[in-house]
């Protein structure tokens, strides 16, 4: 319906400022229907200057300011309507350290509502975890699951009965 | 609500049972290249309804079906059961717990089972209606694809806020 | 013949002057995200001729000025230098060393230059024929682009393969 | 031109054989023209089995195999036809650790005729470089090259006099 998605979009929108300022550490953004007269149908254009840098283009910010760009909208989703849990798979292979940082502080405030499954290889994200799971291939072409390390760290789900083999 | 436990058997490099508990707060994937991490994320989307067979990386469906390794036959059928805890308020249901899961053999043929009594897609999804479970374009994001909401046309990103609305 | 200097000026971030010299073995850029790092690369492909503004990441040709900052006033122009060297033997010139460069103004109009003296794009083509410069399909590797060769179609595919016979 | 075309194709597709298996360890690759009637129109396919696992579409390999895979074929074509120099933005990104060691070993084979440039996170890629440049934005939005560090290792163009400031 018409009102729904127009109430929906304006929180969203709300939401994407305040994230995206948090997640640059400054700079703005917005989003804005293509075709104000026409909620239901039209375009949904998405504004983004880093801080310090002049407003282009969302197609000229680099990979890593483009992935913070699209979490910075996914959490503002989130805000609107939470998902019981979410599946990030190296959501920060393109991120450096620092913005690696930011979006894990950002994931902390979302962790009661929801449950994150994240893939990685970075060191940070596996430290950020409260259970980590181990998949390798020592047979060749077949999954195994190999650990389960519980961090001393959040819930868990009790005590050390987690470790498969 | 929250996704309790995820099993799986017979899904693309699972040529073995395995099963994941998931805490409250961040489960992290870690392993090699190669290994079946984002098949983890496939199994998800699978389980939860997925209908493309090109979302999961294959040319049709039965591409799911672990299909051999040089010490192993190939299966005949897949199974992935997601278990949720917790579900007396959102499903206003008398279960504490509810598990979905699917199956789908190699002439084609599929199903799907709640609480491990064949039911339709349908009767799923209708279940979950209002929970943001099987809302996928927001809540499970794949490998290298994070960007894909900044480079697709205005028109192409209206689904995630329509998922949302 | 070996690519001995880039020199950088007015394109897209790169507001002031900026010169790479770079060895025969191995160069790293590093830095933080959006420094800079992929416009380097975007600065290359330009200077050899590239006439698609979205292979830029841009919409239009201008867009790769140096529009401003904070601190800063936009440029009215946008100029790279490649500097070749040991060029004898390749070029069959006279020139040990050769260099290339390509201006464009904010009106549009551009030029290209060789040894300093402005020439047509065609006339640097014809004299790197036979080099391998210039034939960026695979000596180019964009970020996240290189599994694009895996999942286009086979047809597109031929592209890479024209270049290199 | 026909014999061109063909003769280019089949040296390439040999050397990706090779390629594949030695960055792999093992597993077989190869290339086939769609419709060999027609090899200056047709597709190009291509089939690749990591060691151990069962042949499929390319498609269902994970992100770090498509990578592998890519840089098999690239490699290939240098072979073929080395380019002067080659510029990589963040190939190693998705790769693990073994992986990119493999990578960085069969690069030493190419830095004899091919110039490296690469766009790196990762400090395995960065100890590889003979040069370091530094690229960052202590003025947002204005890029200042900050530091070439000489590795002891490789030519590197001569002593200390590399730095910039
Ligand atoms: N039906 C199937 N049967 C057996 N193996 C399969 C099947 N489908 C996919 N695979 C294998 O699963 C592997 C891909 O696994 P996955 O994408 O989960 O890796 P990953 O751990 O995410 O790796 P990366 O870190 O490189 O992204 C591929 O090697 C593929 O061949
Ligand atoms: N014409 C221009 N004028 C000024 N700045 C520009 C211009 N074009 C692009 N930029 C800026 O350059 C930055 C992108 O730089 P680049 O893509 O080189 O970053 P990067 O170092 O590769 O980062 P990452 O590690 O995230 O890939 C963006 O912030 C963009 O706004
Ligand atoms: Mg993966
Ligand atoms: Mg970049």
């Amino acid at each position: 319906t018409r009102e729904l998605f127009t109430e929906t979009f304006e929180r969203v929108r709300v939401n994407f400022q305040e994230m995206y300022a948090e997640l640059f550490g400054g700079g703005r953004a917005n989003l804005l229907l293509v075709n104000e007269e026409d909620p239901l149908e039209c375009g949904i254009d998405i504004i983004a200057r880093p801080p310090g840098k002049q407003l282009q283009s969302v197609t000229l910010l680099s990979g890593g300011e483009k992935t913070m760009t699209a979490v910075a909208l996914l959490f503002a989703i989130y805000m609107v309507k939470p998902s019981p849990f979410c599946v990030l798979d190296e959501m920060d292979a393109p991120l450096d350290e620092s913005n690696i940082a930011r979006f894990l502080k950002i994931l902390d405030r979302f962790v009661s509502q929801s449950q994150f499954i994240v893939i990685t290889h970075n060191k940070r994200t596996i430290a950020r975890a409260d259970v980590l799971y181990g998949i390798t291939m020592e047979e060749a072409g077949v999954s195994k699951l190999v650990a389960v390390r519980l961090e001393k760290r959040g819930q868990g789900d009790g005590g050390g009965t987690r470790l498969r083999g | 609500m929250y996704l309790r436990r995820l099993e799986i058997l017979g899904f693309k490099s699972f040529a073995q049972k395995t099963e994941l508990n998931f805490p409250h707060g961040v489960a992290a994937v870690v392993g090699p290249n190669g290994c079946g991490k984002s098949n983890v994320l496939d199994a998800i989307r699978w389980c939860l309804g997925e209908q493309s067979a090109k979302a999961l990386r294959g040319g049709e469906m039965a591409d799911v079906i672990f299909n051999g390794a040089d010490t192993r036959q190939p299966l005949g059928m897949a199974e992935v059961t997601m278990t949720f805890t917790d579900c007396e308020e959102q499903l206003g249901t008398a279960y504490h717990e509810v598990s979905i899961s699917r199956r789908v053999y190699r002439d084609g043929r599929g199903e799907y089972l709640l609480n491990r009594t064949v039911c339709r897609l349908r009767d799923i999804q209708e279940l979950f209606m209002d929970t943001g479970i099987g809302r996928s374009a927001y809540s499970i994001m794949e490998q290298g694809k994070i960007d894909l909401i900044l480079s697709s046309r205005p028109e192409d990103r209206r689904a995630i806020f329509e998922e949302a609305a």
